[in-house]
């Protein structure tokens, strides 16, 4: 499973739609400083759900929503979608079958639905607005938050999958009470 | 549960004494359990030894040596448990060149597991790299993304 | 007493936002005290904006913005009130190559006051200072100095 | 007034006696990661009395001296020495000479008899021994820690002022609230 697209509009410095198409492999983003390589990662996280300002360098929802410059407006609302590529939807069918059971008493359940499908590809987006509301997308249809973690937890992409690593890396790995690092392991295991 | 966890922290140390020796071209690292009886409330201990130089407090390793021990730890995660996608956010800044051409042998070692986005400042990282994007900003405080297609080396 | 803070204070302020403007080429910044009737209690904030962007939260900078931020206000801090020596530990570790440029330029009209000492990995900080230490590590841990005396561009 | 020359003897990672003569301008100091950069730094810090553990990335004092290696046996103590040089002795003994009014009363202080001898240049030493002993030195003789602060105020070195600058420069300027800023300002006032 691999991440193809990445899309942002509006969303801090990337106020101009800004399409990523990634693919296997190693991609390297470069740029000076300040010109908005690391809103990138931050636009990776929030689509998959981050709820914590601090991790997004922000106060609050407004502050992801590009506010504008000297020659150019602000803008009222973020869109970022993503689309994850499944090259095995058959084996994740059928693990999801195994896994839920009862083929019926859940059918109305937006994730389940799109997993039996066998999709090859998903894409998950969010918006949010100046006034701090925020929604979340499955392929263009509304959803809630708990099904996107849902989708991402069957991906392999749980939610606090080591996805993102920032500079925070270090102090994290290092830094940590010893009884802190335990959380790292306890995701991987 | 429990014994899924000390099996994934067996084989993340197994990878860790592995990725350390080979990023720092030697020496010897290993995990240790504070409380093996506990797991639930068990701390993780780092315990990292630079070849040539004696075991000591984490604090004391160099700047270089901390983002190299923990980049260690991350690959040695990801190898037992790999994440699909991974964005890498500046985490070769501190590391000399020596280093810095280590990490990116190591980090190619990952790519059947998983997809690297990875951010970065170095010549040698981008230049390993099988697709750059060049991040920009215009006058308006706006960003502009352009696909950086690498001839030669990466043929 | 505080009136002395008082005018150091100023006299800072004055020079950070002129910093500022030389390390980002733009752009304007200040410093504010948070409690201007009480400068026993009072805090400090800094107001940043790079040029082209709105000012915004420190949080909210790049990792090289934040480190450019702090260096203007080290270096008005130097102008103001220059301590004799000062050694400078990879302050410019997360600054591109212009800003490198800018760093140093600016690091030499402080010369007259301080005399520095730069530990960098940096090639461009290396190449402009008028003398040079190099350390290895040889093989039974033991560090090694080296004076490199660099030939033509300082001559 | 400057650092002419530092002097490192199993101090940390320099277990050989290694002596660095420094000139006005600028001195870059290069290297592999872990080869004793930030060490040196550290020494500088040390020598002029610092006596935070964390600030030097020990535990303690012990941690100061050389631990030796697989084909080194490690060191008994370590002594850093630093020599000053103050171009303008004059006119420093004629501010002193006025700063401490009755030229009788403070004869006995090392610090005060030195200065008024108007030294062009002045050898601060440190040693430390592996019981955690600790000795300050000023031109070879014994004095006590709070001597060293004092000639160093003298000379324009307080205790806190900005000598050796980390990359915890940046949390230091930018993350500290407020209030803890304004003590960088009364340090400079
Ligand atoms: N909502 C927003 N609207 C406009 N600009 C924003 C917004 N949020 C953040 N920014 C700007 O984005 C910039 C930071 O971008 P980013 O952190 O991506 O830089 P970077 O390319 O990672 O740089 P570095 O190499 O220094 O790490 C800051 O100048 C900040 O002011
Ligand atoms: N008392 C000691 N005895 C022996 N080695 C020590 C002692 N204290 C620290 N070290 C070693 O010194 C090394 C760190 O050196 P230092 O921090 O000066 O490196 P550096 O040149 O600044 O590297 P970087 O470029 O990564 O910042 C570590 O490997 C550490 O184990
Ligand atoms: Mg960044
Ligand atoms: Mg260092």
């Amino acid at each position: 499973m691999h991440l193809k697209h990445l899309d942002l509009h509006g969303f801090k410095t990337f106020a101009n739609r800004t399409n990523f198409v990634f693919d296997l492999g190693v991609t390297a983003i470069v740029g000076p400083n300040g010109s908005g390589k690391s809103n990138i990662a931050d636009a990776v996280r929030w689509v998959m759900g981050e709820q914590s300002y601090s991790e997004l360098r922000v106060k609050k929802t407004e502050d992801l929503i590009f506010t504008g410059s000297a020659t150019r407006p602000r803008m009222g609302m973020t869109e970022v979608s993503m689309m994850l590529e499944n090259p095995n939807p058959w084996t994740e069918a059928a693990a999801d079958a195994e896994r839920t059971g009862d083929t019926e008493k859940t059918k109305l359940d937006p994730v389940t639905e799109l997993l039996r499908s066998n999709p090859s590809e998903v894409t998950i987006g969010r918006r949010a607005y100046r006034d701090g509301g925020n929604e979340y997308f499955l392929n263009g249809a509304r959803v809630r938050l708990r099904d996107i973690f849902e989708l991402l937890a069957r991906w392999g992409l749980a939610r606090n999958t080591y996805a993102v690593v920032g500079q925070g890396l270090i102090d994290q790995a290092l830094s940590l009470r010893p009884e802190e690092r335990r959380a790292l392991f306890e995701e991987a295991a | 549960m429990r014994r899924k966890f000390q099996e994934t922290f067996k084989a993340i140390n197994v990878e860790f004494t592995k990725f350390f020796a080979i990023l720092f071209d030697g020496g010897t690292a290993r995990l240790e359990l504070t409380n093996p009886e506990d797991l639930t409330q068990t701390g993780i201990d780092v315990i990292a030894k630079p070849p040539g130089k004696r075991a000591a407090h984490l604090a004391m390793l160099s700047g270089g040596e901390r983002a190299l021990t923990a980049t260690a730890l991350l690959f040695a995660i990801l190898k037992v448990s790999p994440t699909p996608f991974c964005v890498l956010d500046e985490v070769d800044a501190m590391l000399d060149e020596a280093n810095v051409g280590r990490f990116r042998d190591a980090l190619k070692t990952l790519t059947a597991g998983t997809q690297f986005i990875v951010i970065t400042h170095n010549r040698t990282t981008m230049e390993s790299a099988d697709a750059v994007y060049g991040i920009t900003m215009n006058e308006d405080g706006v960003s502009q993304a352009i696909s950086l297609r690498l001839e030669s080396t990466n043929g």
